[in-house]
């Protein structure tokens, strides 16, 4: 099992660190291995580490800021961030469908962007169909096609079709 | 494979036969808070096998039946079947010399649930290996439900180790 | 401090029940405090609770739907029902500033507009000055004022007073 | 007594002297991912006494100095100062005669912080007593911080209680 999770470790770490740029549009990342609890300074020569017991550390710098662990990024940055994460586990075994709830909640409209762009680039290489539940308006004007879901009964869902101008209006209704 | 489309009767707030068709392609879902959307993304990971009634967020299976509401009665079936397009003839062996492939689960309120593919009753396991074979399923990161990013980013590492044995 | 918690558990219910309506528009909601571990039915007899000891339990019904806990609502209406609970804390000893950092992220804009009415109507009669961070534009248009954070200059911050229309433009920049 | 502004100079990604005025009424804060939202609402609950670096979500208080960008060089000091206006004579003894008092926290890299009060320095817990007498603090319930909504919802049972503990 050691050598499989170091192959697959590489291989998450290489589409992670460019998948980073593309969300980002610049900055660089890279995933570390650590140990689960640091190694004591005074035992001196650093703990080997075994990938099996290893934490996975993921380090970051936006474009123009110095490179950080994902606790101090912004809420929007670490959310951006572990969706690369995400893409990067992905492709290395695409799935025939990917389904995102709302991930694109704490996004600004040039993150959004970046974020949909991927995803269609991601569609046109792989076949992946993409299912998005969104409230952000920006990524519904992104999609192929919408869907509605209403309660005009109460407690009672129902699917409708829906072109743009019909979602904009439906986000306004309870 | 791809998947093609999803049906629902009587799944959580979708009581009445609803069809939501997946096309090549981004699919969005929008509507008001509490209308329902989670609820579909909840019927395609039920339909792929999930066993776990807590990550339907359910307290037992039997809560993703129809519950009633002010003005309609529970229901005691749920069922959801989902459409395989396999034109590219690249399903696992049983099932590929079929050019749509239908996997459907229906569950009775105190009797569990029963599964079939291709009109066949089959166990749990044998869905669950139907998708793992065609690398989704039930589990797959691939399915991010809401809060899930959130849950990444609270993670320990040791926790976020477990994204990386998925690839391995 | 039994008999403290427990005069604060019937003042923040109270306020909760009528907050609850207010935002949501309808429907009811209760607090209960529980047992932290339920009662063994093999006991007989339901546990005497002891408040300093128990668990605070949410019980919602978004209108006409069934009354049921907060775990199985949807994420917007468990954010909405908890903005109830905070602001029923809250009421029971108003203070002079409240900040909310994007409280309203998973609201839609039906939610986002009574969440905003009840702002006004808190700050009218507490006199509590409001700090609202937001990337939602309904929420924005609402508000007496606004300032706008830019990194015109990376990794450094600067805060510029803006209008809507420049908040809109503000928005669509990285 | 009211909270009329904000100063900071030094503190996070503000290496520069910012004001922020706070009106009655609703005051909005916009800007996209990343620019420094955030860290303005962490000015005010440190300058009120915040004692613990990882509520600022630093693993130390020197944390909060600006720490440079690929073009400036790190700061060694942060200052943050508080105006509130007194109009209403509402404040706890010792200040209550002021019209308008000032609340100051300078930090300097490797020393810790100093505290002042209408010019006068003081201890943490001078500051921390003048905000808990007029309901406030750097641990109110009503500084709702990005993300404390899902720690509710997520919280268990026994942990929502201490939110009433805060109102009792
Ligand atoms: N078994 C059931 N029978 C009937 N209704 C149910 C059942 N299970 C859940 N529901 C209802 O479904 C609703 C939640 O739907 P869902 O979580 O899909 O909303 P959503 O559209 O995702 O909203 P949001 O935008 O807030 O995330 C709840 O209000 C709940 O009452
Ligand atoms: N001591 C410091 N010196 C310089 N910059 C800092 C310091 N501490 C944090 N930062 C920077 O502040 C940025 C985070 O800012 P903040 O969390 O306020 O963003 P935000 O506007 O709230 O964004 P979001 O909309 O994503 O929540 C980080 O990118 C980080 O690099
Ligand atoms: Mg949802
Ligand atoms: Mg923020």
């Amino acid at each position: 099992g050691r050598e499989r999770l170091v192959a697959a470790f590489d291989k998450v770490n290489t589409h992670f660190q460019e998948l980073f740029v593309r969300l980002f549009g610049g900055g660089r990342a890279h995933l570390t291995l650590a140990p689960v609890d640091p190694a004591d300074p005074a035992e001196g020569a650093p703990k080997e580490v075994d990938p099996l017991e290893a934490g996975l550390e993921v380090m970051a710098s936006p474009p123009g800021k110095k490179l950080q662990s994902l606790s101090l990024l912004s809420g929007g940055e670490q959310a951006l961030t572990a969706l690369a994460l995400l893409f990067a586990v992905f492709l290395t075994n695409p799935a025939p469908v990917c389904v995102l709830d709302e991930v694109d909640a704490p996004l600004d409209d040039a993150n959004v962007d970046r974020f949909c762009t991927l995803l269609d680039d991601i569609g046109a290489s792989t076949g992946t169909r993409f299912v998005v539940v969104t409230h952000h308006r920006l990524t519904m004007a992104r999609m192929d096609r919408l869907f509605g879901v209403t309660m005009s009964e109460r407690g009672i869902s129902q699917l409708v079709a829906v072109d743009l101008r019909n979602a904009e209006r439906l986000r306004a209704t309870a | 494979m791809h998947f093609a489309r999803l049906r629902l009767t009587g799944f959580k707030s979708f009581v009445e036969p609803t069809v939501v068709d997946i096309e090549p392609g981004l699919t969005g879902i929008v509507g008001p808070n509490g209308c329902g959307k989670s609820n579909l993304v909840e019927a395609l990971r039920w339909v792929m096998g999930e066993n776990r009634a807590r990550s339907l967020r359910g307290g037992e299976m039997d809560d993703v039946i129809f519950a009633g509401t002010a003005t309609r009665p529970a229901r005691n079936i749920a069922e959801v079947s989902l459409l395989l397009d396999n034109a590219t003839r690249n399903a696992p062996a049983p099932y590929n010399d079929l050019a749509e492939i239908e996997v459907t689960r229906l569950i009775e309120r105190g009797a569990g649930s029963i599964y079939r593919v291709a009109g066949r009753e089959v166990r749990a396991r044998d869905v669950q290996l139907l998708f793992a074979d065609a690398a989704t399923g039930a589990h797959s990161s691939a399915l991010v439900s809401q809060g899930r990013i959130s849950a990444i980013i609270a993670a320990k590492p040791a926790e976020r180790r477990a994204l990386l044995e998925e690839a391995a």
